[in-house]
C-alpha cells in the first residue's frame, strides 16, 4: 500500500507547566486524538490529502479546548475573529479568509474560497457574505465564546486599565 | 491555531491552518495562519506544512515558506528544515515558533521552540502518536 500520513496541532505555546490540569491536559489529548483519527480516516479510506487535513481541522475548530472556530481568542472588543487558509499541494490553489465572524468552521470557508472564487483572500464581512452565498453553516457570536476565554480577555482588559493613561 | 498536514495515497500533499488569534489584539488584525508562505504551505515537490507561535514573528520570516524552500532548494529533510526555521535569525525573529510538516515521502517533522506543543501524526497503519508536551 502506498504511504500516507498525517500531523496535526493544536497550537505551540510557551507557559507556565502549573497552568496545564489534568483535566485540560486530558481533554487536548482527546481532542487530539478525536481530529488525527478523522483526518486518517479519510486516508486510510483513499481519499485525498486536501479531504483529510480539512476533516481533521474542522474537528480541532469544533472542540472548545483549540484556539480555532469555538473557543477561539477574543478581540479587544470582545468579538471572535478568526483566519484560516488551505493549500493544495498538487495545484498550488489555496484559499485564506480573515477576520471571519460567525461562521462555524472557517477552514471550509477558506477552501470553499479555494475552489469557488476567482480570488485566494477573502476579508471580514466579504468573507461573512461568502459564506452566506455558499450555504456554509453559521453560528451566533455565544458559541463561539467559552467561559476559560472571556475569562482571559477579562484579566486582559484589567491589567491594561491598571497602565497609567498618556493623554492628559 | 490548529492545523494539519496530510500526504494521501496518491503522493499529493495538502495544508490547513485556522485559528482564533490572539486575546486582546486589535479588531482586523491578521496572523500568520491565512497567510500563504506565512503559516501554511503545502507543494507535492517538497512538503507540506503549518505553523503556530507568534503570528508576527512567522509572518516575517514567512516561515512555511521558509520550510518548504529548505527542503526544496537546500535538499534538508523535513525535520531539518523545521529545525532550521525555528532557528532563523532568532535575534530578529525571537519568540514562540512549532511547526508541523510531511515531505513527498511521507516523513513527519514536529518541531517547536516551546514547552508545550500539542501534536499528533499517524503514518499508515502504525499506531497514532499524541503529545502535549515537548519532551514526548
Amino acid at each position: 500500500m502506498p504511504t500516507y500520513s498525517i500531523v496535526i496541532h493544536g497550537g505551540a505555546v510557551t507557559m507556565d507547566p502549573s497552568k496545564m490540569t489534568p483535566d485540560l491536559e486530558a481533554a487536548i489529548r482527546e481532542g487530539l486524538q478525536q481530529a488525527l483519527q478523522a483526518g486518517w480516516e479519510v486516508l486510510h479510506g483513499g481519499g485525498s490529502a486536501l479531504d483529510a487535513v480539512e476533516a481533521a481541522v474542522r474537528s480541532l475548530e469544533n472542540n472548545e479546548h483549540f484556539n480555532a472556530g469555538r473557543g477561539s481568542s477574543l478581540n479587544k472588543q470582545g468579538e471572535v475573529e478568526m483566519d484560516a487558509s488551505i493549500m493544495d499541494g498538487r495545484t498550488l490553489r489555496a484559499g485564506a479568509v480573515n477576520s471571519a465572524r460567525y461562521v462555524k468552521n472557517p477552514i471550509t470557508l477558506a477552501r470553499t474560497v479555494m475552489e469557488k472564487c476567482k480570488h485566494v483572500f477573502l476579508a471580514s464581512e466579504g468573507a461573512v457574505e461568502f459564506a452566506l452565498q455558499h450555504g456554509l453553516e453559521m453560528e451566533a457570536v455565544h458559541y463561539f465564546e467559552t467561559e476559560k476565554a472571556r475569562k482571559e480577555w477579562l484579566e486582559i482588559m484589567q491589567e491594561e486599565e491598571k497602565e497609567p493613561q498618556e493623554q492628559d | 491555531t490548529v492545523g494539519a498536514v496530510a500526504l494521501d495515497q496518491d503522493g499529493n500533499l495538502a495544508v490547513a491552518t485556522s485559528t482564533g488569534g490572539i486575546e486582546g489584539q486589535l479588531k482586523g488584525r491578521v496572523g500568520d495562519s491565512p497567510i500563504v508562505g506565512g503559516g501554511s504551505y503545502a507543494a507535492n515537490e517538497a512538503c507540506a506544512v503549518s505553523c503556530t507561535g507568534d503570528g508576527e514573528i512567522i509572518m516575517r520570516g514567512a516561515l512555511a515558506h521558509e520550510v518548504y524552500a529548505l527542503v526544496k532548494y537546500k535538499g534538508l529533510s523535513a525535520t531539518e528544515a523545521c529545525r532550521e526555521a525555528v532557528k532563523l535569525r532568532d535575534e530578529d525573529l525571537k519568540g514562540d515558533k512549532g511547526f508541523i510538516a510531511i515531505d513527498k515521502d511521507g516523513n513527519v517533522a514536529i518541531e517547536t521552540n516551546t514547552n508545550i506543543m500539542r501534536c499528533a501524526y499517524r503514518i499508515g497503519e502504525e499506531e497514532p502518536f499524541v503529545a502535549v508536551w515537548r519532551e514526548e
